[in-house]
């Protein structure tokens, strides 16, 4: 008997190092493990699939009212998308793909480029544009990026567009000047266009560990977010931080960037990403 | 924060002093969780805790007056041993120098290609910038404008398709100008992504450089190790930069980084602007993944 305890205390050990090497983070990921150790079902019985099948249950828990991939872009015409992150984590391409994804399922897409600051960052987005088959409201770099906003807004109702989608510079959610500057942005937008945006999207990278929890925190103190792409799931990071993130700040996961083409955008999916970890 | 809780857990086993190898433990566990709360790898972490079990087990804690913060020196001091020297020597002894530039997607390569280009600059090196990200959308033109901004030439081959072809072009380019250093940008890649693998090491190949540095984000998780050792392997780096610390990343993936790698961090990123790269500091870096 006391051999099988010794096997179940090694398969727990192991799962829990499955979970912290995805970045699920130490918190979660000793609470799962210690439900294990107290769990009646993991001590009578042997197979580490059920333990895995356990555990999985729990994950599963945490985030399963947080996956309604739906984004608010029914009811409103343009629909205003704001897109938002700290520095190279995927935003502007991540909004490429976007496009491409709503263009599919029939919608009329148009792009600001509210990046005014970085090197080629309107240049970049006009790329991506022209790829996409779709326009890029564009103004000369160090442009004031609401004046971008707003004249985004102004073509799309003119050109009767379904869906407007801004790319703002990449900062870091420390930096209080420049999360000034994008709040100031969206009180631009909201003035034009009673109840836009619609949407406030914050990208994520995959590779990004506990920091990816602050940088939720700050944007969404700042703006208010409505969901999070998570780019970069084609590396070997998990994404485990979604957990935390699900549970904690409770912002819906809508998309995960699998690539750097324009069709590399997957609808979040919960039973994919969780069978995912372990892998 | 840590020391609070070391702080705590020392204080509470009273004051016979009577520290054994299980009230380590309360401590030792204390320093796990920061070390992964930081985003240092678990595997590292758990050679950590063994290295620093050893040093706190043996004479200086147990018998010292203020146990608490001896074993926080020990952990701090182990952390700093780890991260290695201050080496922000880039060893540039071959004229053209060269300097090849890897890592990830957005980790901050070509912002901190034009960093570097500027820091040698004021120390009288005449660099050259060379485009040999061929796949990123404007990355050609973000070099370009950073180039033009520090008055500094970038060798630009728009219609090429093999990047060192462009590395080629290169060398004449240099010679040409006069350039001494060579700073060469590649497109971010996945260290699982072969083709890309191969198309970095077929440019080390043929260029040789002096200096090959990964560009890692501070914020990186627990896949730093595999990406780095990944990277380490198929190129052999000489140094690592850590880009994005102006932020409140704690940079544990530094500690995974170095000790899966053994290579010296050169240089951190502190800002996005052109002199936002720093030497990097052990001491400040430890105290920081402590919290
Ligand atoms: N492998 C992979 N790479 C990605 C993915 N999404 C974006 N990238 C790459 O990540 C890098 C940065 O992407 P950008 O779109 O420029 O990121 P950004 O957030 O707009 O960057 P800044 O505007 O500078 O803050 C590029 O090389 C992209 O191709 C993804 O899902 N997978
Ligand atoms: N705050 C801050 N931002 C940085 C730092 N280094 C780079 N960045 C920013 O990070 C983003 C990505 O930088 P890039 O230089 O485009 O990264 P990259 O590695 O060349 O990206 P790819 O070529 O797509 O792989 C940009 O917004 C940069 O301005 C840094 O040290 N601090
Ligand atoms: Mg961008
Ligand atoms: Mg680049």
């Amino acid at each position: 008997l006391t051999g099988k305890k010794n096997i179940d205390e090694d398969f727990l050990e192991a799962l829990e190092e499955i979970l912290i090497s995805a970045d699920v983070g130490v918190n979660i990921a000793l609470d799962i493990i210690e439900k294990m150790r107290k769990d009646v079902k993991v001590s009578t019985t042997a197979s580490l699939e059920e333990i895995v099948k356990l555990i999985k249950k729990e994950l599963t828990e945490i985030i399963k009212d947080f996956s309604n991939p739906v984004l608010n872009i029914e009811n409103k015409k343009p629909a205003i998308i704001m897109v938002c992150g700290v520095n190279g984590v995927g935003k502007t391409t991540s909004i490429g793909k976007l496009t491409t994804y709503f263009k599919n399922s029939g919608k009329s897409v148009m792009l600001a480029a509210c990046d005014t600051f970085r090197a080629a960052a309107i240049e970049q987005l006009d790329i991506w544009a022209k790829r996409a088959g779709t326009e890029c409201i564009k103004h000369q770099h160090g442009a004031d990026s609401g004046a971008v906003a707003f004249d985004a807004i102004t073509a799309a109702v003119s050109r009767n567009i379904d869906i407007l989608i801004i790319d703002t510079a990449g900062r870091l959610h420390t930096k209080t000047n420049l999360m000034d500057e994008l709040k100031k942005i969206k009180k631009v937008i909201n003035q034009q266009l009673p109840d836009a945006p619609d949407e406030v999207l914050l990208v994520v990278d995959a590779t990004t560990g506990q920091n990816a929890i602050n940088q939720i925190q700050e944007f969404n103190k700042y703006l208010g977010l409505t969901g999070i792409i998570l780019t970069k799931m084609d590396g070997t990071a998990k994404g485990g931080l979604v957990f935390a993130m699900l549970k904690d700040l409770k912002v819906p996961i809508k998309f995960i960037g699998v690539g750097e083409k324009l069709d590399d955008l997957r609808v979040f999916d919960i039973n994919t990403f969780i069978d995912a970890l372990f892998d | 924060n840590l020391t609070e809780k070391i702080t705590d857990i020392f204080r509470n086993l009273g004051n016979k002093g009577k520290i054994t190898e299980d009230n380590i433990s309360d401590a030792l566990r204390q320093v796990r969780i920061a070390l992964l709360e930081a985003d240092v790898n678990f595997k590292v972490v758990k050679e950590f805790i063994n290295k620093v079990k050893e040093k706190a087990i043996g004479e200086s804690v147990l018998k010292s007056l203020t146990p608490d913060q001896q074993f926080i020196k020990i952990v701090h001091d182990e952390l700093v041993e780890i991260l290695g020297s201050t080496d922000n020597t880039l060893h540039l002894t071959v004229q053209p120098s060269i300097i090849l530039m890897v890592g990830l997607q957005g980790s901050g390569k070509t912002t901190t290609c034009a960093k570097l280009a500027n820091l040698q600059k004021k120390k009288n090196f005449k660099p050259l910038l060379v485009a040999c990200d061929i796949y990123r959308p404007a990355a050609i033109d973000q070099l370009k404008f950073l180039g033009d901004q520090l008055n500094v030439p970038v060798c630009i081959r728009r219609k090429e398709t093999d990047v060192v072809a462009i590395a080629k072009e290169a060398l004449i380019e240099a010679n040409k100008l006069g350039c001494n250093l060579l700073i060469v940008d590649t497109a971010g890649r996945l260290h699982i992504d072969e083709k890309m693998m191969d198309e970095v090491a077929r440019l080390k190949d043929f260029l040789k450089p002096q200096e090959i540095l990964f560009v890692a984000d501070a914020m990186t998780g627990q896949d730093a190790v595999r990406v780095a050792d990944e990277f380490n392997k198929k190129l052999e780096i000489t140094g690592i930069v850590l880009t994005k610390l102006d932020g409140d990343a704690r940079g544990g993936a530094a500690i995974s980084i170095k000790s899966v790698t053994g290579k010296p961090i050169k240089f951190v990123g502190i800002s996005e602007k052109i002199d936002g790269l720093e030497p990097f500091y052990p001491d400040r870096l430890a105290t920081r993944i402590l919290g």
